[in-house]
């Protein structure tokens, strides 16, 4: 999880096609 | 449609569904519409843009495409999260697909920002040729993927088959180090028939597919080749890499 942390977020941020 | 069985005993009603969900989440997150690409695609960068682009140092571009990855990448991830069945796989195996085939699926949708008429690619608004990169120091790496783009295109895939190829390059048992492989392998095989339906129905070619399965070897070879232009260019400026890259392209291609 450390090491990926950038990746892990934005696995967990709910985002809209907007948010792209 | 639900009764009806394709292969693996999967219904025709679920392959479907598993299309139109693919075919979506594809739509929604690539960086430009097809019509958009269409209108961009005769915008060349002048000579003069071509030749400021050349006497960049070489770091100074190295950052420029690092950041323009990075950027699509995001893209990426957004595409593999409303996959359907993604988000149920677990988190280390959501992040091992990702780690290790987000370029791929970058290369892929690159296919779909490449004009092969003369050779140009969609960089930074405007299209250009591989002498735009030189600066870079690995013409190899470069064009290679010129070639790999160029021959992606000669395939002639709807939007529809890229977004179902690219999914399937994503969700690949061929990972190593996979905690549920079972898993992503159910969901793999799901993609190739959705895949394979959609293709022999648009493509009088029967070996399209094939074709287009044959294309796999070659992008994992321009990863690796990628990784190892990166390890020799951060051998030279260790400090680019560590203070101006994106944290998102170290933390994903750093040794």
């Amino acid at each position: 999880k450390e090491k990926h942390k950038i990746l892990h977020q934005l696995l967990q941020n709910s985002t809209s096609p907007v948010d792209l | 449609q639900d009764s009806q069985l394709g292969p693996n005993n999967v219904s025709m009603g679920e392959l479907d569904r598993i299309a139109q969900n693919i075919i979506k989440s594809h739509l929604e997150t690539c960086q430009y519409t097809t019509e958009e690409l269409q209108q961009l695609a005769w915008q060349t960068h002048s000579y003069e843009e071509v030749k400021m682009y050349q006497s960049k140092p070489r770091d100074a571009l190295w950052q420029q495409c690092a950041i323009q990855i990075t950027h699509a990448i995001q893209y990426v991830v957004e595409f593999a999260k409303r996959i359907s069945g993604f988000m149920e796989l677990c988190q280390n195996d959501q992040i091992l697909l990702l780690k290790s085939g987000c370029l791929e699926v970058v290369l892929v949708r690159m296919c779909r920002a490449f004009n092969p008429l003369n050779n140009t690619v969609l960089f930074e608004g405007k299209y250009g040729g591989m002498q735009m990169f030189k600066a870079l120091g690995c013409d190899d790496l470069v064009s290679a993927v010129f070639d790999f783009a160029k021959s992606l295109c000669s395939l002639q895939l709807t939007e529809e088959e890229i977004a179902l190829f690219s999914a399937a390059v994503l969700i690949s048992t061929d990972r190593p180090w996979l905690m549920e492989p079972r898993k992503v392998q159910k969901l793999q095989e799901k993609i190739y028939f959705a895949l394979q339906h959609i293709m022999q129905k648009n493509h009088m070619d029967e070996d399209a597919l094939a074709k287009l399965i044959s294309r796999i070897p070659t992008l994992s070879a321009l990863c690796t080749l990628h990784t190892e232009e990166l390890q020799a260019f951060q051998q030279l400026h260790p400090e680019t890499v560590n203070v101006l890259f994106p944290p998102l392209y170290k933390e994903l291609f750093n040794p």
